[in-house]
């Protein structure tokens, strides 16, 4: 077992705090069309240091933070934590349990952080190195792309299994 | 390094052929260098060939079987270097009810090496998970997250 | 010629919005010109706001949202321009099945001016359809058309 | 109604002689995976000009012919016979009935055909000018192409609606 929980606040549609807590096993998430489940994709994807705002389906970074609905106000910043059981010791980290965060504000400030501590892209790349997890490895499959493999140029495909190799 | 993805290599393509012909219920796969003498440069060439079928190009292939495919090489990567977790969204989609069978196989012969997060329309998906997330948008524009009732189920998940 | 396309998309904008507002139930959309004072050359740009949610970028969508608008477009070209005939393949793949009801019932309203031919994996736009074609491989790699058998039915479509 | 039958001979996986007929209201096409259904699609596209191999899935136009099997020697020909419906005179022929028909032997030879007659590729573009079929047109939509629209840029879209007014 890794993932432990995630937590979504103000992050696409996920206006309120939400929480989703992962075991060993099959988690399966489902729910009608726009109801919400690729977001929270979006979200790890997000957290761990995606940096492009067109592979999250938006224009502009700031896409991702909560714009309002019929009922509600937008929101002035998104958060996502991503929390890890590191017993197995696979992250470089010497904590059983480690948490990433991201928030990003409205003003474009934005932050990581390790275990509550501010840091930079930099480090959190670093705690998943060699992990196979991470914004490109291959243990994302996004939706409509898992044909990406097969038509990819021979020299793409490269990419993945040189980061499982 | 370069043995080092040699080895790697080998043990992908070993795995890989092996998950193709479960998927499949048979069939042939491989993984090639398409330069041998150039490994850590050259692109890398995927043959699939379902069974009963002659060898063709992999883009003749069916949605279906190209997804099953590339299934087959992701699990192929998983059990010769373990990822921690793999999420999926919609991976089913292209698949009918038999190979949507084979695929949830395939996932739960992975759970000691594995967890895996998947987001999917289909009834038997939902009927083989452990756990069973529901989103909805009652308030429009809103996602929340619930508990999901499944009826004519034998063994239920638990549903959180 | 200018006039003659200015026409035909205004119909065709008519035709979307209603058609949008049909298969999601409300909301709203548009199709527009990017720049009105050259519209033989210029782009066009497309509108979806999903009832209840905030106007975005139509790439912020859901995939079964992007299905959904993808056809209202098209029924809004077919209405205002009838094909006399469409072929759609699993284009239902991505829908829930609230949605492929909508959809379904969609085509049934279009059956006067075109015909259509679905390749599908749902039993739901099966059970709509009027004819039923199997494709089957019994002979590994030759494809044969049979007959289908589908119970479960109020109404039986012809079975060819 | 337009579309009246197909009929495929040694197209793709069709290696015996399959006829399709057509009424009027929804046909809906079923099986597994990979028993034929998108080729039936493609052979629609072939026989009414498409000159592109790889939007068919293949390398080069000799794909489109059966290959053979486990149990089949590979086939000489591919041919495939659309027949209209022309009553309603949409088409640019005083024939109540139209086929067109395409032949591609491993030669190389090809031969399109229109009620029975050779006829050049030209001759069955222009019998489908402004009815919206055709190759390019908005009514065929391919397996996995369903939000070409959406993605398309906005220019890219222009064709849709061109064809269409
Ligand atoms: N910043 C944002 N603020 C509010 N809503 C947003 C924001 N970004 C995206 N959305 C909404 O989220 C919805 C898409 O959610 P998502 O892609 O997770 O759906 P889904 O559950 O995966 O559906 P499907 O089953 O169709 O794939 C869209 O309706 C979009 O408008
Ligand atoms: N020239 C050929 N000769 C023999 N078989 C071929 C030829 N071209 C394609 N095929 C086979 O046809 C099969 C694909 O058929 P098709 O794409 O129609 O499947 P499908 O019914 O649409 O399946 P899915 O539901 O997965 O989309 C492949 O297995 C491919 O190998
Ligand atoms: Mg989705
Ligand atoms: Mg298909």
């Amino acid at each position: 077992m890794f993932l432990k929980r995630i937590i979504l606040h103000g992050f696409k549609s996920f206006a309120d705090r939400t929480e989703f807590e992962f075991g060993a096993g099959v988690t399966a998430v489902v729910g009608p069309n726009g109801c919400g489940k690729s977001n929270v994709v979006d979200a790890v994807r997000w957290v761990l240091g995606e940096q492009s705002a067109r592979s999250l389906r938006g224009d502009r970074m700031a896409d991702v933070i909560f714009a309002g609905s019929r009922s509600r106000k937008p929101a002035g910043f998104a958060e996502v934590q991503l929390t890890f059981d590191n017993r197995a010791g696979l992250l470089r980290s010497d904590e059983d349990e480690v948490t990433v965060s991201r928030v990003l504000y409205r003003s474009g400030e934005s932050e990581y952080r390790l275990n509550g501590n501010a840091c930079r892209l930099r480090d959190v790349r670093e705690l998943l190195m060699d992990t196979g997890v991470g914004v490109d490895a291959y243990s994302i499959i996004e939706q409509g792309r898992v044909d990406l493999l097969l038509q990819a140029n021979p020299l793409g495909r490269r990419e993945i299994f040189e980061e499982a190799a | 390094s370069r043995t080092r993805f040699a080895e790697a290599f080998e043990q992908i393509r070993a795995q890989f052929q092996e998950m193709f012909r479960k998927l499949f219920g048979g069939g042939k796969a491989d993984v090639l260098l398409e330069d041998p003498a150039n490994p850590l440069e050259c692109g890398i060439e995927i043959i699939a060939r379902p069974p009963g079928k002659e060898p063709q190009s992999i883009s003749l292939l069916s949605g279906g079987e190209k997804t099953l495919t590339t299934v087959a090489l992701l699990m192929g990567v998983f059990k010769s270097r373990p990822s921690p977790f793999a999420i999926l969204d919609e991976v089913d989609a292209a698949l009918d009810e038999a190979n949507i069978e084979r695929f949830n196989s395939v996932l739960q012969e992975f759970l000691s090496h594995s967890q895996f997060v998947v987001i999917t329309h289909s009834k038997r998906t939902m009927a083989c998970a452990d756990v069973l997330y529901g989103v909805t948008m009652e308030e429009p524009g809103v996602s929340k997250r619930m508990s999901v009732r499944f009826e004519e189920r034998v063994e239920t998940p638990i549903v959180a």
